[in-house]
C-alpha cells in the first residue's frame, strides 16, 4: 500500500541542517501491522510525519497506493490525508476548548458527515477506548491516559485505511494498553493497513514485522518478520 | 519523610463532584524509593500532584516533614516545593519559547542561582540525560523522548530532596528509559527520596516498593516490599 524509496528529511536548523531521515526505504502491504521502534531522538516520529502526509521527505520517494505523493502541495496532502489516514500523535494535539466528544467529532465534520450521525459515532469510538462517561470533559480534566484514548479515537473516527500510531500505549497500564492493542487488531482483521510507533515489546509482539530505525536509517538486519 | 492521612481529593464538574481520591493514607519514608502504578484514570497523577503540593486535598491531612502542609495557601506551598521538590510531569510543561537550557535554568534562577553557575548546573544536568547537543534548541525541535528528558533534567536541576516522575519513560526506548532509572538510583543512593508512577514493570522492578492505586483508593493487599 505504500512504497517509501531513499527518504531523506532535513530540519533547519540556525547554522546548519540536521538530516533526521538520511535515505529509508521500505514497503508497507495493504493489511499488514507493524511496529516502529527505535532509540528515542532515532526519527520515528519523523518518518511517521511523512507517511501520514503531515510533512513532506526533503529527498526521495513517497508512494501511497501507486499514487507519487512525495511532492504534493499543502491542500492536495491534506485531501488524501482525510480521506485515508487516522493519526495518534506522541502528544495528542487534543482541543482544548472543544469537549472530548467534539474532539473525536473534528474529522467526522470535516468529511461532511451530519449532526446527528457525527455524534453517535464520535461516542461509539469513545465508548471503545472506555471513556463512554467523559463525553462532556474538556481535555484537560482528563488524566494522561484517559486524553491519549482520546487521540486514539479521534484516529479511528473516520474509518481510515492506514493508521499510524505513535506511541500509543505511552501513557496507558498494562491492561488498558492492550485493550488498545485489541481494537487495532480487530482493525487490522477488518483490513485495515497499522502501523504504531512503540518501545513496548507488550506491543511489538502483538505485531508481525517490526521496523527498526537508529539515528535516521534502518536497522536492517534487526528486523523481524514473526 | 511523609505522611497521608485519608486523603481525599474531587474535582467540580458542572451537576456533581467527581472524587478521584476517596481516602488514601501511606507513609513514605527519608531515602525510599517507591513505584506507584494503577489504572489509567485511578487518580495516580492527582496524588502526585497533592504530595508535590501543587495541589491541595479536599479532605484529609498531608505532613510533609513534621510540618501539616495540607492547608498553606498557594504561595506557602510554591515556598516548601520549590525548596524540597523536583517534579516530572506527565506532559513535561516545558516552556516553549525558551531554549532546552532556558528551560532547565528556571527554577535555579528562582532560586536566585547567580547566571554562570546556573548556566553550568542546567548544561551538565542536560548531559546526563543525553542532550547536551540540544541546548540551543526550542521543545517543539525534540522528538517526544527528548523533551521528556528535559522535563527530567529541570526536575533534578535544584537537587531536590523529593523528586517525582510521572511517567517518565512513557516515551522512551526500553535503553534510553534504564539510563534515567540509573540516574534515580544514583540520586536516591545520595539520600533523595524518589516516587515514580509508572505502568512498566521494568521502572518498578527497580524499586523497592509499589504503592497501588484503583478508582482513587490504595489496592493495599497488592502492596509488594521487594
Ligand atoms: N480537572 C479535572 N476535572 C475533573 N475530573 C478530573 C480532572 N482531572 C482529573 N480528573 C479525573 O480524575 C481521575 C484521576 O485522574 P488522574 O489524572 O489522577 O489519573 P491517573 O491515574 O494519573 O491516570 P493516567 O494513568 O491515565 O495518567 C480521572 O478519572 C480523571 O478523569
Ligand atoms: N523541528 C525540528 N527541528 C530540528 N530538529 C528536529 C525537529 N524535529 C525533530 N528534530 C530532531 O530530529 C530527530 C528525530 O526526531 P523524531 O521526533 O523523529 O524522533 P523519535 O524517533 O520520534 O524520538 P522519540 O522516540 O523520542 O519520540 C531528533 O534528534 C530531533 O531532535
Ligand atoms: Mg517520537
Ligand atoms: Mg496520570
Amino acid at each position: 500500500v505504500l512504497r517509501l524509496e531513499e527518504v531523506h528529511k532535513s530540519y533547519p536548523l540556525e547554522q546548519e541542517e540536521f538530516w533526521a531521515l538520511k535515505g529509508v526505504s521500505f514497503d508497507l502491504h495493504e493489511g499488514e501491522m507493524v511496529s516502529l521502534m527505535g532509540p528515542s531522538g532515532s526519527g520515528k516520529t519523523t518518518l511517521m510525519n511523512i507517511i501520514g502526509l503531515l510533512d513532506r521527505p526533503t529527498e526521495g520517494r513517497y508512494q501511497l497506493r501507486g499514487q507519487d505523493v512525495s511532492r504534493l502541495s499543502e491542500s492536495a496532502r491534506a485531501a488524501v490525508r482525510n480521506r485515508m489516514v487516522g493519526f495518534v500523535f506522541q502528544a495528542f494535539h487534543l482541543l482544548p476548548r472543544l469537549s472530548v466528544l467534539e474532539n473525536v467529532e473534528v474529522p467526522l465534520t470535516y468529511a461532511g458527515v451530519p449532526g446527528r450521525e457525527r455524534r453517535s459515532r464520535a461516542a461509539e469510538r469513545l465508548e471503545k477506548v472506555g471513556l463512554g462517561d467523559k463525553l462532556g470533559h474538556r481535555p484537560t480534566q482528563l488524566s494522561g491516559g484517559q486524553q491519549q484514548r482520546v487521540a486514539v479515537a479521534r484516529a479511528l473516527a473516520l474509518n481510515p485505511a492506514l493508521l499510524l500510531a505513535d506511541e500509543p500505549t505511552g501513557n496507558l497500564d498494562t491492561r488498558t494498553g492492550a485493550e488498545i492493542l485489541d481494537l487495532f487488531e480487530e482493525l487490522n482483521n477488518e483490513g485495515v493497513t497499522v502501523m504504531i510507533v512503540t518501545h513496548e515489546s507488550a506491543v511489538s509482539e502483538r505485531t508481525r514485522r517490526i521496523i527498526r530505525l537508529r539515528d535516521g536509517v534502518l536497522d536492517s538486519h534487526a528486523r523481524e518478520v514473526a
